[in-house]
């Protein structure tokens, strides 16, 4: 008894507008569409994804495609006929041109039909549902129903890319919990080729469902799928925003949307097999189609949005509301994000808004770290911590990554159970991802081999500085071999740009249009210039110029009449600010950190930089001299009024006195200057004038004392005589000198003028001979006794003894 | 339980420069029809096999593997089953 009404053909839009402002439909399950209703008090969900609101300002999905990649679409479905999009279509499993699906007695074949409705269902024909993004068109690639193989996922991929904006699949490898599986050779270079030249350029958008393995414990970073920076994964929340029981949490997750929870939460309608509706549609299948559908919306209101650009839209708009989650932080960006729902539920409405006034994003910069090839062995029961210091590539301009989008780990670890193992990865600001989690059933001993995970949760936090990678061995009860696992390799890989993706300083050419009267059309957006960019452009360019640039790689010069250019390097005079901006240094400065005549780091010709004040001189100041090599003005020694070198002072400061090649202070008679207190002390009492501290450090002795080897004495000691001289002004100088040595006191100079001698020598003629009576001539009597005599060695005991004889003799 | 071993298909990617006139001769030589290029992806070419085994538990072997010494052929790999799960 179905009925179909004619559909609402394009220039009928007035009456869509009309059917929009009151937003009512005559599809048969409209009212039951509680996932576009939930700003209605009647229904339970708390957080809206603003469908409506972006229906409201005109977004439907109108000239957008989108291709379901299942097994297959039922293209005569009363509720897909009207878009269904043949161009978009494909049969991989039987190569031929129509999707149809496989029909069996199980309808094994639903999937792809399902899929389909959410994001393309006709609106106001009665029939089942609205799909979100209702005036697109919709195609199917059978490709399920078959051998997959990565051919046949490389053709579906790679389908029409310059037709095709959107690629909704709703599938991956096994979610038992044990698999690690993702795209071959074949459908990684199809989804290269999609983003670098599908779209014309501007990169095909890849839609997937993440992991449906909640039960099985699994973890969607073992899903080369949706661990894919190419691909926007998609995670689920049910209608009261709790965690459904099919999802699986991983830090590639970008956002989310409703869809089924537990057996007593709605499930999602859509378009069956068979012509017929069905509100059973669920998991994360169901998200998918859904997040197609609304990016549908957005590309409908920016055509010119880059495969990027919607990730960053999406990053953006995404939130939290009322989504259940142990997890959510704030990343240091700013950005709310948790594991189980990414950056949260998506927005339709806020993501059309923003689209209506996006400027592109720069170009994606890659920094691929070093890799840290140090082996460690993975303990039971311990963690193994990394820290990479990473730079972001900064010895490379085209590499540069300062904010990052993507943050990819290449991850090689051998272990005996690979179920045990559980990665985390901290950011430099402090933002930690868990990479991996322990899932109970995979007991493979094939470790990791060079297997990429990938986190969202950095997103707009800054590349450079400590990265910290941790593994956590936690060995299950069914683990057998105890041997330890090892760590062999890992490196980073970053994505992102290295000017702010939102920065001002690019073009300010106005995107937004006037939704409601005018539909844009692409030849608004349209570049004008396609030739070569100059190679100080960073992101496109209007000209071959450096001043056509929308975007500089490195700095800019702005003119008084308020155009740019943008140069490799500030010129001479010329210095950086943080905006990269060149700005004027002070007119006598050649280069500088900043305007002021005092930041300066080199001068112009004829002019020296003051090593203190960092100005520029024409001469040195006083107490400065000139550093010949580096044209500074350095300064001269203390107390130095003028010098010569950094060591030689040529005059010194008042009160200060030039000794040698320093300034010292001059202290009156009776003192002495003492370096370490810096100042004048009084000498010892018995000297006149000193050189230093104590008694023997006089060098003149002070009235009624005499000098007697750098002492001054009273009188002079035993051993010693007094002695006068004239000295050259003509006064009498007396000072104690030390005796003859063979003399115990003398009366003057030489070894008769002894006074006294030494025991065992008797005073004789004023000299001092032996006094002892010889014995018996000794053997050493003769030549030895004559050298001892000669040498003056009669006076020891010994010798005297020996050569008595000869001793005692005169001479 | 789902077979654990590597499952062989008759089919074969084979990225081959020159265009499609080399593919087609290169796909007569040894018994293979040239099922066309892989999508969007430029000198991939999908080759298949009829007289060989559609599903095996091991790769392929016979004078059709002689196609990956000929120059032009600059790389091949035998299509491999992938156990892939709707959610």
């Amino acid at each position: 008894d179905y009925k179909p009404s004619p559909p609402l053909s394009l220039s009928s839009s007035a009456q869509l507008s009309q059917a929009q402002s009151n937003i009512f439909y005559n599809d048969a399950k409209w009212s039951s569409m509680w996932y576009i209703h939930c700003s209605d008090d009647v229904h339970n969900c708390q957080s809206d994804m603003n469908i409506m609101g972006a229906w409201k300002r005109g977004y439907t999905g109108k000239d957008v495609v989108v291709t379901i990649l299942d097994d297959g679409i039922e293209r005569n479905h009363p509720d897909l006929l009207q878009n269904y999009d043949p161009q978009a279509s494909f049969d991989v499993n039987g190569n031929d041109m129509d999707p149809m699906p496989r029909y069996d007695a199980t309808n094994e074949n639903k999937h792809g039909t399902r899929c389909a409705g959410e994001v393309a269902a006709a609106a106001n024909n009665s029939h089942c549902i609205v799909g979100i993004a209702y005036n697109a068109r919709i195609g199917g690639v059978r490709m399920l129903d078959g051998d997959v193989t990565d051919m046949v996922e490389a053709k579906s991929l790679s389908l029409q890319p310059q037709h095709i904006d959107i690629y909704s699949a709703s599938w991956g490898p096994d979610d038992d919990g044990k698999t690690v599986d993702g795209p071959a050779s074949l459908a990684r270079q199809a989804f290269e080729n999609g983003i670098r030249m599908g779209r014309k350029g501007r990169g095909s958008i890849f839609v997937w469902a993440s992991g449906n393995g909640g039960r099985s414990r699994d973890h969607c970073s073992c899903d080369g799928y949706t661990n894919s920076i190419y691909t926007i994964s998609i995670s689920s929340t049910a209608e009261s925003g709790r965690k459904p029981w099919y999802l699986e949490e991983c830090s590639s997750t970008l956002t989310t949307t409703y869809s089924s929870g537990e057996n007593y939460d709605r499930k999602i309608i859509t378009t069956d097999l068979r012509h017929r509706c069905t509100d059973s549609h669920t998991g994360t299948s169901a998200s998918a189609p859904m997040a197609a559908a609304i990016i549908a919306l957005a590309l409908e209101a920016n055509p010119l949005l880059s495969w990027r650009d919607v990730q960053h839209i999406i990053v953006k708009t995404s939130r939290a509301g009322h989504l259940s989650a142990p997890d959510w932080k704030s990343n240091a960006a700013g950005y709310n994000v948790s594991h189980l729902y990414g950056f949260g539920l998506m927005d339709a409405e806020a993501m059309v808004k923003e689209a209506e006034r996006w400027r592109q994003v720069p170009a994606q910069h890659v920094c691929v770290e070093s890799a840290d090839r140090q082996i460690r062995t993975i303990r039971p029961e311990h963690v193994v911590r990394s820290v990479y210091k990473a730079t972001g590539c900064t010895d490379n301009p085209n590499h540069h990554v300062i904010y990052l989008e993507h943050v990819v780990v290449r991850i090689t670890i051998t272990h005996p159970r690979r179920g045990d193992l559980s990665i985390n990865l901290t950011s430099p600001s402090g933002t930690k991802s868990q990479l991996l989690a322990n899932r109970l059933f995979d007991h493979s001993m094939e470790g990791f081999k060079n297997w990429e995970f990938m986190t969202t949760h950095c997103w707009g936090e800054k590349a450079a500085g400590d990265w910290v990678l941790e593994i956590y061995d936690s060995p299950s009860q069914l683990r057998s071999q105890k041997v330890p696992g090892k760590l062999k390799e890992w490196s980073l890989v970053l994505y992102g740009t290295s000017v702010h993706p939102y920065s001002s300083l690019r073009n300010d050419k106005p995107r937004s249009t006037d939704t409601l009267t005018l539909t844009p059309t692409e030849e608004e957006f349209t570049e004008e210039y396609n030739g070569p960019c100059d190679a100080e452009c960073n992101d496109g360019c209007e000209g071959p110029g450096p001043h056509h640039c929308i975007n500089c790689l490195n700095y800019f010069l702005k003119f008084k009449n308020n155009t740019r250019t943008c140069v490799s390097e500030c010129p001479s005079g010329f210095f950086h600010d943080d905006r990269k901006r060149c700005k004027k240094c002070s007119s006598s400065c050649e280069t500088c950190i900043g305007s002021r005549s005092d930041q300066c780091t080199t001068c112009r010709a004829g002019h020296h930089l003051n090593e203190g004040t960092h100005t520029c001189v024409a001469s040195c100041a006083d107490s400065f001299y000139l550093d010949y090599d580096f044209n500074i003005c350095r300064k001269c020694p203390e107390n130095c009024k003028k010098c010569n070198s950094s060591n030689v002072c040529t005059e010194c400061n008042p009160g200060m006195s030039l000794q040698g090649n320093r300034c010292q202070l001059t202290c009156d008679p009776g003192t002495y200057y003492n370096g370490h207190r810096r100042t004048c002390e009084h000498c010892h009492r018995t000297c006149a004038t000193c050189a230093g501290t104590g008694a023997e450090a006089c060098t003149k002795c002070a009235e009624g004392y005499l000098m007697e080897d750098w002492r001054c004495v009273l009188t002079c000691s035993t051993g010693y005589y007094l002695s006068e001289q004239t000295s050259d002004n003509g006064h009498m100088q007396k000072s104690c000198k030390m005796c003859d040595h063979s003399c115990y006191e003398c009366l003057g100079p030489g070894e008769r003028n002894c006074s006294s001698c030494v025991s065992g020598y008797n005073l004789e003629a004023g000299a001092c001979v032996v006094s002892t009576i010889c014995k018996d001539e000794s053997w050493a009597e003769g030549s030895f006794c004559v050298l001892v005599k000669r040498n003056n060695l009669c006076q020891r005991r010994v010798l005297q003894q020996l050569c008595c004889r000869t001793c005692s003799q005169k001479g | 339980p789902p077979c654990k071993a590597r499952i062989y298909t008759n089919h074969w990617a084979v990225r081959i420069a020159g265009g499609t006139e080399v593919a087609e001769r290169i796909a007569e030589k040894y018994g293979y029809r040239n099922m066309g290029q892989i999508g969007d992806l430029k000198d991939h070419y999908h080759f298949y096999h009829s007289r060989t085994i559609k599903r095996s538990t091991l790769y392929s072997r016979g004078r059709h593997n002689f196609i990956s010494m000929e120059p032009k052929v600059e790389w091949i790999q035998q299509q491999v089953v992938k156990r892939r799960i709707k959610r």
